[in-house]
């Protein structure tokens, strides 16, 4: 555990002396190593530690016995603060028709979780639709269908050959018209990089001004966490995120390289392969978790 | 690029910089650079071009296996690929590339449909066979995997089938239950052909960080794997992750899905990967 690994670098090191920079410099530098096995971007855990250097460095805490333990605490809540300090959630109004989209890389989860926001949200009454926008991947839309039955939560389907743009206008039309009062539009997965795809998303958002235009982003994601999120969000703009898999043993470093490059919150988290699988996004849990 | 500079700490600094971002991990890539900087020292080198194709060499050295894989079938019919791998990973879709490699190489070639779990991914295994023209074994959703396994080795072994496809479902490598699971489809498997009969691949995301290092070691427990297939390798990110599994547990990258469409599956060439590192 990190707190052990900066506890036994203080403890050596008081061993020698007095503590002093030095043993911040070495202290700080294993936290930075935690970061990155976590997955935390390279450049964002620089950051990180610049500024809880400047956080420790007080006489204070190198005086103190518990030098190690105030540190790791100070990096608890810095990580916290980063992560959004406070639990965010999406809003939406009743009474009128909300509209979420979900879009992010491929195999990233965004079908399973649009079939469990739909779940959660009949649950708490309102009447939500899922809207299959994903005409490329074999069986996408049996996909959404199944998972939307096993929801209880109806699914609006593409006709054959219907692109995504005419299959959102439709499915918005229908809504109005059904007294519908979610939407959740389910995309395809696709790459950054590919100029097509990300200009169908682009459009989708110019034809209907979405109350949510949600980043769905794997817990296990790597180092490409922040530009990922960064070409989406400048290029698309993106309202928050949604990181899934969690109930996996990834450390989910990724959470703090999207939160504090786009500054976008999370909001949702998903922790299972089943519909129960989604909760709320509490950064005092994830900070936790990334320190390990 | 880096290929200006003057040779100083700054500059070793970069290097490190880039394997990191590379998702090599810190251990991995300090330890590619530590040895670099000695090979530096000793050898008086200070043409910056040089030393990145020394960093490269040091890289490949890593990557490259003692065994030659080739996609060639082995002659012990019928050959087993089984595609394991977390959740999303690019399974189904490899199988689907496989199927159609095979195909094209005029064999014949099964698929088996052993996840029987998620919602649909039977229909849309059953696309890619289609689409490679190709049969296909399977059974109801919320069936025993292992049963339909042992139903389409069954059926490969008496109707002389060159290659078996075994699409399994995703799972994550802290679910005990899924990877005794998978424990049980491989020897379920063990009990129609030969273990040198079935290729084990552990599909793998390229943008998966670290925990891809778990990945690689819990299933390699449960179904002793004969190397990786690193898809979406088409996108930005480098899986770089590849070179510390390949150095911590030997475990070989064998293919590349290079994108979505049937042709995407490339045997991987680790000289045109490490180039693409610094590319
Ligand atoms: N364990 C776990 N599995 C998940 C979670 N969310 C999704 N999955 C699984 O991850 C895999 C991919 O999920 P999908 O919903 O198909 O992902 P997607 O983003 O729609 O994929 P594409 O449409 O191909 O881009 C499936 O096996 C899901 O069951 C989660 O929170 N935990
Ligand atoms: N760009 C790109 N996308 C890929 C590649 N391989 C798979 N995909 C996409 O990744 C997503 C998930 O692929 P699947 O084949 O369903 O993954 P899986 O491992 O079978 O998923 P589960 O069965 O749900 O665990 C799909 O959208 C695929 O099209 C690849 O090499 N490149
Ligand atoms: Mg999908
Ligand atoms: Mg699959």
């Amino acid at each position: 555990k990190l707190s052990d690994k900066i506890q036994n670098v203080f403890d050596r090191l008081r061993g020698k002396g007095r503590l002093n920079e030095k043993a911040v410099e070495e202290g700080l530098r294993e936290i930075r190593m935690a970061l990155l096995e976590a997955d935390v971007n390279y450049k964002v855990a620089k950051d990180f530690i610049a500024r809880v250097k400047e956080k420790s460095v007080g006489e204070e805490i190198l005086k103190s016995l518990t030098a190690g333990q105030q540190i790791v605490r100070i990096v608890r809540d810095e990580l916290t603060e980063l992560l959004g300090g406070e639990t965010v959630e999406i809003e939406l109004e009743r009474n009128r028709l909300n509209e979420i989209l979900l879009i992010g890389l491929q195999g990233c989860g965004k079908t399973t979780m649009a079939a469990k926001m739909g779940m959660k949200y009949r649950e708490d009454g309102w009447r939500p639709l899922l809207v299959a926008l994903d005409i490329y991947r074999p069986a996408a839309v049996e996909q959404l269908q199944k998972t939307g039955a096993q929801a209880n939560v109806p699914v609006f389907a593409p006709e054959s050959g219907e692109k995504p743009m005419a299959i959102l206008s439709r499915a918005h039309e229908y809504a109005l018209e059904n007294n519908i009062d979610i939407l959740i539009a389910d995309t395809a997965g696709r790459l950054t990089i590919d100029d097509e795809m990300m200009a169908e998303v682009e459009e989708l958002t110019q034809a209907i001004d979405f109350d949510e235009v949600l980043l769905v982003v794997d817990a296990m994601t790597g180092q490409e966490a922040v530009t990922v999120a960064e070409t989406f969000n400048s290029r698309i703009g993106i309202s928050g995120c949604i990181m899934t898999k969690l109930d996996g043993d990834a450390r989910g470093g990724a959470a703090l390289s999207v939160r504090s490059v786009t500054g976008v919150p999370i909001k949702l988290i998903g922790t299972g392969e089943g519909l129960q699988g989604v909760e709320v996004f509490y950064p005092e849990r994830m900070s936790g978790r990334i320190i390990g | 690029t880096t290929l200006h500079k003057k040779i100083d700490g700054a500059f070793f600094d970069e290097l490190l910089d880039i394997l990191i971002l590379g998702d090599m991990g810190v251990e991995t890539s300090e330890k590619l650079i530590d040895q670099l900087k000695r090979t530096v020292k000793r050898d008086k080198i200070r043409d910056a071009e040089e030393i990145i194709n020394l960093l490269k060499a040091g890289i490949q050295d890593i990557l490259k296996s003692d065994i030659v894989y080739t996609a060639e079938i082995p002659d012990k019919r019928p050959y087993v690929i089984m595609l394991t791998g977390v959740n999303g990973s690019g399974k189904t879709t490899t199988a689907g590339k496989f199927a159609r490699r095979y195909k094209d190489a005029g064999l014949k070639v099964m698929m088996i449909a052993a996840d029987t779990f998620r919602a649909a991914a039977i229909e849309q295994l059953e696309i890619w066979a289609q689409r490679a023209d190709v049969d296909i074994v399977k059974q109801k959703e919320g069936s025993d995997p292992s049963a339909v396994i042992f139903d389409g080795l069954q059926k490969a072994v008496a109707r002389n089938y060159d290659v078996v496809i075994a699409d399994t479902a995703g799972r994550l490598q802290n679910k005990s239950h899924l990877m005794k699971e998978l424990e049980k489809i491989k020897r379920t498997s063990l009990k129609k052909v030969d273990e040198d009969q079935i290729l084990s691949l552990l599909v793998l995301d390229a943008t998966t960080g670290q925990n891809a290092v778990s990945q690689a070691l819990i299933f390699n427990d449960a179904v002793k794997l004969d190397g990786i297939v690193l898809a979406k390798l088409d996108g930005t990110a480098k899986g770089g992750i590849v070179v510390t599994i390949k150095d911590r547990l030997g475990l070989p990258v064998l293919e590349a899905g290079v994108g979505e469409k049937i042709d995407d599956l490339i045997p991987f060439d680790t000289e045109a990967y490490v180039d693409g590192l610094f590319g």
